[in-house]
Parts: C-alpha cells; structure tokens; sequence
C-alpha cells in the first residue's frame, strides 16, 4: 500500500507542469522514505532527478517499495482537474496497474477521484556523485528565467562563463549578439532576492538554450534556483521545493567536434 | 558543437 497527501496540492501540480515537456514518462520509485523520479529526456541529453521527502508530505505511507510507470502528459490531464487549493492524496495498492489521485476542496464539500492507468518502464538508473563544483551561483529563480527566455530569442547557444567579476551569459545568432552580466549581489534585504557567486575557480561551458529554458518551467516552484559549473562536466540546475525536496536538472555541455 | 549523452557523465548503479 502506497498513500501520500499533500495539503498544498498546487505544488504537485506545478511539478508535472515544469516536467512534462522534457519528460514523456519515467518511473515514481517510492519506498519509506519518500518519491523519486530519474528520467532523461528524448534525446538522452539531459537528466532530472525529483525526489520528494516522505516527511515533506502531511501523510505518507508505503509498505513496499514500487516503480510507478507514469505518462506525465496523462498525469498532466488528471492534476488540471485538481484545484489550487485541493488536497491531493496518491493511492496505490502493491502491484496496481493503476495510481489513484485524490482531490478534496479546502472546505470538504467536493471531493473527486482519478485513476491514472500506469506504465511498464525499463529505466536505467544513474549515480549522481556528490561532488564539489568550479563555481555555484545562488539567484533569483525569475532572473534565471529572465535571462534564458531573453537568450533564446537571440541564439541556440549560451557560452556561460563564471569568474570573479561575476557570471556572464553569452549568446550570438542571426540578429546579433548579446552578453548578460550578473554579479554578487547580497544587498536586497530578502534572501530570495540576492545573487550569490562562489566561485573556486573561473569555468566556462557551453549549453544548448532550449533545453535551459526549459528548465526553467519549475520556476513557480522556488524563489531560488542554484547553477553548478565544472569543466567538462553538465550544468547542474537545482530548485528547492520548500521542505517537500527538490527537483535537479543536469545538461551535457556543447563540446568541440 | 556536439552534445555527448547525459549518461555517459554518470555512472549506472
């Protein structure tokens, strides 16, 4: 028996909306300790890792462990019909074909069920290894957005190259050319407001747009979004989700033929 | 430019 309930089911829904697009389906793998997701998108480029904490949740409950094949357009349809201020619960008996989402209004008097039909997926799960980064970068998750939607419209490319004067994005197509600075910036009185640097060493890569664009679907979910660059190595892109868990994004870089 | 796999970055486990 699998049972999860979150009160503030808006957040399940803007998940599925941040995945959906680079993710057709991959596996929920639950267990005691929470929710994870491990999918690579069509093209095998790029990786998101969810994980949701089982105390995140304001009731959770799995007897044993299970992979719940899931189409995210499907779940999609289903989580629209979800209001913003439902209570969403996950239900699924051990070895059920399907996952049966639970939606009740804040005051109680209208409460619907779905049954989503789940998926046989072959998945093949990677090790992320902990590891220490060139440069982090801390910033507002809205100026990420910004700045990768303004990108987009100019180029394919970003060069994004962090040294101590700050991080620059560095984009060129058929209109021109253009060079987005930011840097440390700790002054806004609000933590969700400043720009953090902490650079090692100075490291430059460079990422296709589109699919950092996105990334930034998940913007709705955190105020912050954290950047991790090393030498040779995917961008690694983090939003928190308040004390639920996170949802991490990592890129191969373009490199030279 | 190329794009190498994602997977080749990480280690199956």
């Amino acid at each position: 028996m699998f049972e999860a309930r979150i009160t503030q089911g808006s957040v399940l829904k803007k998940l599925v909306e941040a995945l959906k697009e680079l993710v057709t389906e991959g596996n929920f793998d639950v267990s005691s300790t929470g929710l994870t997701l491990q999918a690579m998108d069509s093209s095998h480029v790029c990786l998101v890792s969810l994980t949701l904490r089982d105390d995140g949740f304001d009731h959770y409950r799995c007897d044993r462990n299970m992979a719940m094949g899931i189409h995210f357009g499907n779940l999609s349809k289903i989580l629209k019909c979800a209001g913003n201020e439902d209570t969403i619960t996950l239900k699924a008996e051990d070895n059920a074909d399907t996952l049966t989402l639970m939606f009740e209004s804040a005051n109680q008097d209208r409460i619907s069920d779905f049954d989503l039909k789940l998926m046989s997926i072959e998945s093949e799960h990677l090790g992320i290894p902990d590891q220490d980064y060139s440069a982090e970068i801390k910033m507002p998750s809205a100026e990420y957005q910004r700045i990768v939607r303004d990108l987009t419209s100019i180029g394919d490319t970003v060069l994004i190259s962090a040294t101590k004067e700050g991080i620059k994005f560095s984009t060129s197509g058929d209109v021109g050319t253009a060079n987005i600075t930011l840097r440390h910036n700790t002054t806004p009185e609000k933590p969700e407001e400043q720009t953090i640097i902490d650079l090692k060493e100075p490291v430059a890569l460079t990422f296709a747009l589109r699919y950092l664009n996105n990334f930034s679907k998940a913007t709705p979910l955190a105020p912050q979004v954290k950047l991790s660059l090393t030498k040779d190595l995917p961008i690694f892109v983090e939003y928190q989700v308040g004390d639920l868990g996170n949802v991490r994004f990592f890129l191969a870089p373009k490199i030279d033929d | 430019m190329k794009q190498i796999s994602i997977g080749a970055y990480f280690t199956s486990s």
